[in-house]
């Protein structure tokens, strides 16, 4: 089979911190 | 094979989950007042070879200003805030789908009441065997049936004492339960019936200079625990009526694992009430 190349403009790590959701604790409703 | 998900703890599966273990817990309650969901702390989704999904969740609760005898609709109750020393619980509940169907299998809950943020002129929390706060709250009973003279109710509870000091000394915030009596010259009994007028007072102040004010439920609810009864000497048309139940704050029912099913660890064994 014939590799595939992708052509990537930019590294990730020139795209800037990347923000994941924790999944748990959940939102507070009232206070903390 | 025994499969684990941790789903979103803000996902629309863990909200049912944990709405439906906090309606199971305000029911257990018969005692003290309601709690609202603050905050889902962590959930697992157990799926059993059988493919029916076991959840354990952890949750945040706060107090409201709601008692359980109240028939308000807990929507329409209000979280007390937290400089009124907030009264949380936390609990571990374990839940079972099965058919589509979510029900509480377990549940362990710890109460607590917030401390940290004590401060000079706040309200602090009284334990309820506090005897000169269960004067006022007794004073103030008086004054209440003082102003209706065609009723007179006894305590069936009481809820909440807190003091503050100012400068005449301390001053109490307190809420109790109310209920109608029936009373023959200075004797008065409870009236243990479902038609019997109950209500939730707050009063503030002194013992000898206080506000009351009583708020009567509106629908009618049956008493289905045991009560102790027992006369005051010196209040002699205040029939005492109290819950049994501990001298702290108002706690959620601490342990239910009906079939010792080992799903609830015991890392942190908590003292049961008498309900």
């Amino acid at each position: 089979a014939t590799p595939v190349l992708t052509v990537v403009d930019k590294p990730a790590s020139e795209l800037g911190p990347v923000t994941l959701l924790p999944a748990c604790p959940g939102r507070v409703r009232f206070f903390k | 094979q025994i499969n684990v998900r941790e789903p979103l703890c803000d996902s629309p599966e863990a909200e049912e989950a944990a709405l439906l273990a906090r309606d199971y817990l305000n029911a257990q309650h018969n005692h003290g007042y309601k709690y609202e969901l603050n905050r889902i702390e962590d959930i697992k989704v157990h799926t059993g070879p059988t493919g029916d999904d076991s959840y354990a969740i952890e949750i945040d609760l706060l107090e409201t200003n709601c008692h359980v005898l109240d028939p308000t609709p807990l929507a329409n109750c209000t979280v007390r805030p937290k400089h009124l020393t907030a009264v949380e619980g936390d609990c571990d509940v374990v839940l079972k789908r099965v058919d589509g169907v979510l029900t509480v299998v377990a549940f362990k809950c710890k109460t607590e009441e917030s401390r940290e943020d004590l401060c000079l002129g706040c309200y602090t929390l009284l334990p309820l065997n506090d005897t000169t706060a269960l004067k006022f709250v007794h004073d103030s009973l008086a004054t209440f049936n003082g102003i209706n003279p065609n009723q007179t109710y006894t305590i069936l509870e009481v809820g909440r004492m807190s003091s503050q000091v100012v400068a005449g000394g301390p001053q109490y915030l307190a809420e109790f339960i109310i209920n109608e009596a029936n009373c023959t010259g200075d004797t008065c009994e409870p009236l243990i019936d479902p038609l019997a007028e109950r209500g939730i007072c707050t009063s503030k102040g002194f013992s000898f200079q206080h506000t009351v004010d009583c708020k009567m439920f509106p629908t009618l609810m049956p008493i289905v625990n045991d009560i102790t009864i027992g006369a005051v000497p010196d209040y002699p048309k205040a029939v005492h009526v109290l819950h049994k139940h501990g001298f702290g704050h108002h706690k959620l029912t601490a342990l239910h694992d009906p079939h010792l099913s080992k799903l609830l660890s015991a890392e942190s064994a908590e003292s049961a009430e008498i309900v």
